[in-house]
């Protein structure tokens, strides 16, 4: 694309297939393509220059929530209950991001717990234990079989309370987004969130799958409106899928993206940076 | 819909006798749109909307259809057609056991595909032997376990620390010792540019020689199911597809994608967590769900 002179006709269909290849969708393709446009009318810029300004763009998406309110640097506040609900439709690795989150807690010094919330699927309680093992993190679970989730958050906060635990990890089962009474049920261990832990710091988070395309946002906008999502975690990124649906969540629902889940190791978890972001997105 | 939105397109076609280059343009360019939102591959969406250009021209605007309703059937008959067939059967191997070898990328449903499969294959009075590979993703064995004794079929499974390939072959060995019907293999979630991954679910086809290997696809999956179907054909050879989350409302497309790249049949859908939540596949349901 980048060549001499101002960008072509070819050269933005091309952007405009990049794009649209990586989940960034139709509508905010469009959007986006248009925004490109205007500015190159305006300034006359060669090719360099617009693909400069096309990643300035996409970087100004990915950024407009810090410029609403949401803090920059993304961490538990030492000292206090932090409790971090983890939620999302079924499969995209919300367990296994815990286990992540538990280990840079324990490195950074922080009292850490789990709550294993998910007392419907097959082994989720045994899959989490594990995880809470490889960091030296208790998990709060319940024995008996379909437990009410709800209960164990109650438990888990006030266990987590009594000891002066920091980082609450609440693990939840997957739910797809058109399923009234799951989301229902997630409403409901929201609200025992606020009622128990008040005076917590509690965020919320929508774990996405980036290999996930348009129905993405759809889940964000019904999980955002149960949960009062506080912000996104996007996983799966060390495969093929650029996760381009995470532009739309965050333009729309103005959610900042936390984590980036690259990897099914214990390690493989790093906070969002758009920069890296829009660097792979148009590579 | 992609209804309304053709109906505008469609009004230069009013007075018209015959479907033409020109003023199919428009039409073509909303039918791209929907399928583009709907999370078809923007490559298999272009070769698609070729296909129905190729039907579409020529055809003669029947007195009394409306053009755009004339011409959505013709999109619509086009995807059913591509779709494949319905109840589309599994393969059974004679003699027994019928060897199925489950794959695909993480959290896609395999497990959960793994269990739903023996008891669909229990209606058809075909026993089970369910076989525990993934001996990577943490309680995996456990998981599958469960599973097994919820619908009463045995499991084999030889821990985390024995490989894959050599489970799968003595897996197979026990089936043929247990006389059972079918043996259904779960295989650890992949992504398909893992090279060393891709060569261990080699390594357990060339092993085992299942009759029949299936590609296990979130129904949400977005512009990779084109590729990773690609790569795990070429790579791997799959026999056919099973399309799970599709009690969701998410468009499918990748449906379309993982159909028209490897050529081979969309067996089974998912439709829920249970275990009974398993379907046969109609291409004409999801050629309307696709299609909004
Ligand atoms: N390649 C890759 N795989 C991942 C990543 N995160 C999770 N996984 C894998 O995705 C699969 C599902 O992960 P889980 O943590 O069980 O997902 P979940 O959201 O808790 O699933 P449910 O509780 O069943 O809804 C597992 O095989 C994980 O190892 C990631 O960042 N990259
Ligand atoms: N709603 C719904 N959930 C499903 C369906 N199929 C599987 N799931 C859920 O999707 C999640 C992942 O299922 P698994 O069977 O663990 O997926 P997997 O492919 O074996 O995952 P890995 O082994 O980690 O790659 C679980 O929460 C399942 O209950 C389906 O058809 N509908
Ligand atoms: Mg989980
Ligand atoms: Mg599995």
């Amino acid at each position: 694309i980048v060549g001499q002179g101002p960008l072509s006709r070819d050269a933005i269909e091309e952007i405009e297939m990049l794009l649209l290849q990586s989940d960034v969708g139709v509508k905010a393709t469009d959007r986006i393509i248009a925004a490109l446009q205007t500015k190159i009318r305006q300034e006359i810029l060669p090719a360099d220059q617009a693909i400069a300004y096309l990643k300035e763009i996409l970087r100004d998406i990915l950024d407009r929530p810090f410029e609403a309110g949401y803090r920059r640097d993304f961490a538990p506040k030492k000292g206090v209950l932090n409790i971090w609900l983890i939620a999302g439709v079924n499969g995209v690795g919300k367990t296994t991001t815990i286990g992540k989150l538990a280990h840079i807690a324990t490195q950074s010094g922080y009292r850490c717990l789990i709550a294993a919330a998910d007392t419907f699927r097959a082994a989720a309680t045994e899959q989490v234990k594990i995880w809470g093992q490889r960091s030296d993190v208790e998990v709060i679970a319940n024995p008996g079989k379909n437990t009410d989730p709800a209960a164990v958050v109650f438990d888990a906060i006030g266990a987590a309370q009594a000891r002066g635990t920091e980082l609450l990890l609440v693990d939840t089962a997957g739910r797809l987004q058109n399923k009234a009474n799951l989301m229902e049920e997630l409403k409901k261990i929201r609200r025992i969130i606020d009622k128990k832990a008040g005076d917590a710091q509690i965020e919320s988070l929508l774990v996405l799958d980036a290999t996930l395309g348009q129905n993405g946002l759809r889940q964000a906008q019904v999980f955002a409106e149960a949960a009062q999502l506080t912000g996104v975690i996007l996983t799966k990124l060390d495969g093929t899928a650029k996760g381009g649906v995470a532009l739309a969540v965050v333009q729309e629902l103005g959610l900042p993206i936390r984590f980036i889940g690259a990897g099914e190791g214990i390690k493989d978890l790093r906070p969002f940076s758009s920069f890296e972001f829009v660097e792979a997105l148009l590579s | 819909a992609l209804a309304e939105r053709l109906e505008s397109a469609w009004k230069t076609l009013r007075g018209q006798d015959k479907i033409t280059e020109n003023n199919i343009q428009e039409a073509l360019r909303e039918v791209r749109r929907a399928l583009l939102e709907a999370d078809v591959n923007l490559q298999v969406a272009k070769d698609f909307i070729e296909n129905v250009r190729q039907r579409a021209i020529g055809a003669e605007v029947i007195a009394g259809v409306r053009p755009d309703q004339q011409f959505i059937k013709i999109v619509y008959d086009a995807l059913v057609e591509v779709m494949g067939e319905s109840h589309s059967p599994l393969a059974h191997g004679e003699p027994p056991p019928t060897i199925i070898l489950m794959a695909g990328l993480q959290g896609t449903g395999k497990t959960t595909a793994t269990a739903k499969l023996a008891l669909h294959l229990r209606k058809e009075r075909r026993s089970t032997l369910l076989v525990a590979t993934d001996v990577y993703r943490p309680a995996a064995i456990d998981q599958l376990i469960t599973l097994g004794r919820q619908i009463d079929v045995p499991v084999f499974e030889m821990g985390t620390a024995v490989s894959p390939v050599e489970i799968a072959r003595q897996g197979v060995a026990k089936a043929k010792e247990l006389g059972v019907d079918t043996v259904i293999i779960d295989t650890a979630g992949r992504l398909q540019i893992d090279a060393e991954m891709m060569a261990e679910l080699a390594a357990i086809k060339d092993a085992v020689q299942p009759h029949e290997t299936l590609l296990v696809v979130d129904a949400m999956t977005g512009q990779e199911a084109a590729n990773l179907t690609r790569a795990f054909h070429e790579q791997v050879g799959i026999t056919g597809a099973i399309l799970t989350k599709l009690d969701g409302d998410t468009r499918g497309g990748a449906a379309l994608s993982v159909r028209q790249v490897s050529g081979q049949p969309i067996k089974f859908i998912g439709v829920g967590e249970k275990v009974e939540a398993l379907q046969p596949f109609y291409p004409d349901r999801l050629a309307s769900r696709i299609l909004g």
